[in-house]
């Protein structure tokens, strides 16, 4: 039973994918586990699809864990799944929403770093690729991404923690993703979730140029994180990526958005200011709670501005 | 197993655009080998920086030198990483 897993503890990869089975049996009609490829070291990568039927309807992606050592996000995309899954049914605007689209959950985008995090380094956030005439393995998944490749804000050396890779969707976890956006095509909006300093982002990362659709996407950040901070009071910022952070090429909302899926965000969720990637697990339903609101009002906006 | 024992996370709160300069500066310092958590981007955002215990005594004389003031925010980054194992370990335990 779903029940058996604490939601409130972090999980080890076999854990995390094993508990996934137990979704699907106990939603079969509305949940289905999905391989969309391997990750370098053979691991297989899932999506959970929550759909209730037709074919091909516009869909909602989450991906969190892309950065292996922030936790905190596929613990937060683990109780999210169990939140989408169990309210279905029950909460009439969630139903309403699965009623005409579907959400695509990928809770672990990186999981060979997500285990290297679990065995070997905790501070691991790259992909555990080798690099051709390097010492030092990985790539920023990132970084990877077909969205203004190798600018500003990525190493060309593969010993940096945010080394572009030696071309675009040269990682096979970046590729599998990639190759299921594209052949699916009807994808109305990405999520990225990372960790951590509260943050609600959106398009450029690779330019500090505006997006044609800023005013609206900033307009629904700026709702989310609204909703988001009613529950606990955790304040966000919003903005778009160049601006709230740093120039970052290679991102992967970037990518999303200039593919022509409009509404591309990405969270970093929360951190009490004394724990960074090592947020107490204690701290993990909180979080996963107060990210619901926004994840779900971005969803709902998504839901009622078809485009 | 990689450890971090004595390895320290420095909060560091930029008052001006000097000392984010400077602290952007270190960014590309390798010998020190930081890991920024939070990098220098504005006044406005904290910056976290995970030090190794071999550069803990000269990157805080670095900062203290250039007037920027910081708070350790993680004293021994291997005791928070310790206790999470430890609480994995448990909960494993409790599952089978």
């Amino acid at each position: 039973s779903t029940r058996s897993i604490n939601f409130g503890a972090y999980h080890t990869l076999e854990t995390i994918y094993s508990w996934m089975d137990t979704l699907v049996t106990q939603y079969p009609h509305l949940v289905t586990k999905q391989e969309i490829g391997k990750s370098y070291e053979n691991r297989p990568m899932y999506v959970l699809k929550f759909s209730t039927g037709g074919t091909n309807r516009p869909a909602i992606w989450i991906d969190t864990g892309i950065h292996s050592r922030e936790w905190v996000s596929p613990a937060t995309g683990l109780w999210t799944a169990n939140k989408i899954a169990s309210d279905f049914g029950s909460d009439a605007s969630l139903t309403s929403l699965l009623n005409t689209m579907d959400i695509y959950m990928l809770i672990l985008a990186n999981p060979d770093g997500y285990v290297y995090t679990h065995t070997n380094d905790r501070m691991w956030r790259k992909t555990r690729s080798l690099n051709s005439g390097s010492l030092c393995r990985g790539v920023d998944p990132n970084r990877n991404w077909d969205a203004g490749f190798g600018g500003p804000g990525a190493s060309t050396s593969p010993c940096s923690d945010s080394y572009h890779g030696p071309f675009a969707h040269s990682e096979i976890e970046v590729k599998n993703v990639v190759d299921l956006i594209k052949s699916h095509g009807n994808f109305k909006s990405f999520i990225s979730v990372h960790a951590y300093s509260q943050l609600l982002m959106y398009p450029y990362g690779y330019t500090c140029t505006d997006v044609a659709d800023k005013a609206e996407l900033d307009s629904i950040g700026r709702a989310a994180t609204q909703k988001l901070t009613s529950l606990y009071g955790t304040y966000y910022k919003v903005g778009n990526i160049c601006n709230i952070i740093y120039p970052a090429s290679g991102g992967s909302i970037d990518w999303s958005y200039d593919t022509g899926i409009k509404y591309s965000f990405a969270f970093e969720l929360r951190d009490t200011g004394y724990y960074g990637f090592l947020l107490p697990s204690n701290q993990i339903i909180p979080t996963a709670t107060e990210t619901w609101l926004a994840l779900k009002h971005i969803m709902e906006y998504v839901r009622d501005h078809p485009y | 197993e990689r450890t971090f024992v004595g390895d320290q996370v420095l909060r560091i709160t930029l008052q001006s655009q000097e000392q984010l300069r400077v602290l952007q500066s270190l960014e590309h310092e390798e010998e020190w080998q930081l890991d920024f958590w939070l990098h220098p981007v504005s006044t406005d955002l904290p910056v976290d920086i995970r030090v190794p215990s071999s550069s803990l005594s000269t990157i805080k004389e670095f900062l203290l030198t250039h007037n920027i003031p910081f708070t350790v925010i993680i004293e021994n980054l291997q005791e928070l990483i310790d206790m999470e194992k430890t609480e994995m370990e448990e909960n494993q335990k409790k599952k089978q």
